[in-house]
């Protein structure tokens, strides 16, 4: 809370000028080392924050952090205890990435996330995965059958009206939860070309009969939002040097 | 390495020093931690710090200040304070396309200062 002088009588006492400016300008310079080691020219400016509750089923999913209730984060390091300090060789980054629907496209399969390396030219996909839960709804079933689907994920090479790709995945569903996609080549593709966007397509095959239902972008349910989560490295994967 | 805590004298030491993301306003999009050590070193490094066990910043500088307790200082240069020890640190943030990043940032902690 920065108070200014006329207001606060013992403010001015305590540091002369010359070393609050100094305090001032060191901390400027700690938000630039912050910012340029995160590959980044200024902070983002969040003017609508991600639902809380997409955000703490993701991390929930995500091995990388402890969700608490009130959504704050425990990083686990390595023996253990929480803090943020782990030894890494190399710098890795994880990203989570929420579906987003674009109003031009009137298929409610459409979807895509916006995704970038993070300003990290040369960050190497080493694993991403869509997550996606389904539903089960109360239909009755015949004795005996079982719920068994196959999902379609399309994806969009980066460019407008370029190929398509299909990831397929044939899935046995006992109950409502979420299952993973995998699409690295289809990530590798957009931070490639230094793109910033990945357009999906979601298909079921006998989610209808087996009373299924995928949940897509829906702002009534945030909780289910499907997201990528996208493991990457720094460094071209080609010329890696192992430290010995 | 020494703390500067007011009895290392002077002599290159780490001082800590840190930043609660709350008070400057960038919680909101720092997930985790909620604050970072932007520690820093300071301090002289003179001629009989070369003795000092621990001073030394690499095996290059022990070689060196032992030729210097010898008297044949290789060159005149004196050493300077630096980082001898940097810690990584893991950062949890949204970035501008709200998207939730988990990064592991290498060599972005001072964990200790020595004399190069």
């Amino acid at each position: 809370q920065t108070v200014s002088r006329e207001t606060c009588a013992s403010c001015g006492l305590g540091q002369p000028d010359e070393s609050r400016q100094m305090n001032v300008d060191f901390l400027e310079a700690v938000k630039r080392h912050i910012l340029s080691r995160l590959q980044m020219k200024e902070r983002p400016n969040i003017t609508h924050p991600i639902p809380k509750a997409a955000m703490v089923t993701a991390l929930r999913k995500l091995h990388s952090g402890k969700v608490r209730e009130d959504g704050r984060v425990e990083i686990p390091n390595l023996d253990g205890h929480a803090s943020y300090t782990n030894e890494v060789e190399e710098e890795t980054s994880e990203i989570i990435s929420f579906a987003e629907t674009d109003e031009l496209l009137s298929s409610k399969t459409s979807l895509f996330f916006a995704i970038s390396n993070e300003g990290n030219q040369n960050l190497h996909v080493s694993q991403a995965n869509l997550w996606l839960y389904f539903k089960l709804l109360p239909v009755p079933l015949e004795k005996g059958s079982r719920r068994k689907v196959t999902v379609k994920v399309y994806y969009q090479e980066p460019g407008v009206g370029s190929k398509w790709h299909l990831v397929e995945k044939r899935v046995e569903l006992k109950r409502n939860g979420w299952h993973t996609f995998p699409l690295t080549d289809a990530v590798q593709l957009v931070f490639g070309e230094g793109e910033r966007r990945q357009n999906l397509d979601v298909r079921c095959e006998g989610c209808e009969g087996a009373g299924v239902l995928p949940a897509l972008v829906s702002p009534a349910d945030d909780a289910h939002r499907p997201f990528l989560v996208v493991r990457a490295r720094a460094g071209d994967a080609k010329h890696r040097i192992r430290k010995r | 390495g020494l703390e500067c805590d007011g009895s290392s004298g002077g002599l290159c030491c780490r001082q800590q020093f840190y930043i609660d993301f709350r008070l400057i306003g960038w919680n909101d999009w720092i997930i985790a931690p909620s604050g970072y050590y932007g520690n820093y070193c300071e301090g002289n490094c003179p001629a009989y710090m070369a003795g000092v066990p621990g001073s030394a910043s690499s095996f290059h500088t022990a070689v060196v200040n032992q030729y210097r307790m010898r008297g044949m200082s290789p060159g005149s240069v004196n050493s300077c304070c630096i980082p001898t020890k940097l810690s990584t640190m893991s950062m949890l943030y949204f970035d501008d396309e709200y998207n939730i990043v988990k990064r592991d940032v290498p060599n972005m902690i001072v964990e200790e200062c020595g004399c190069a």
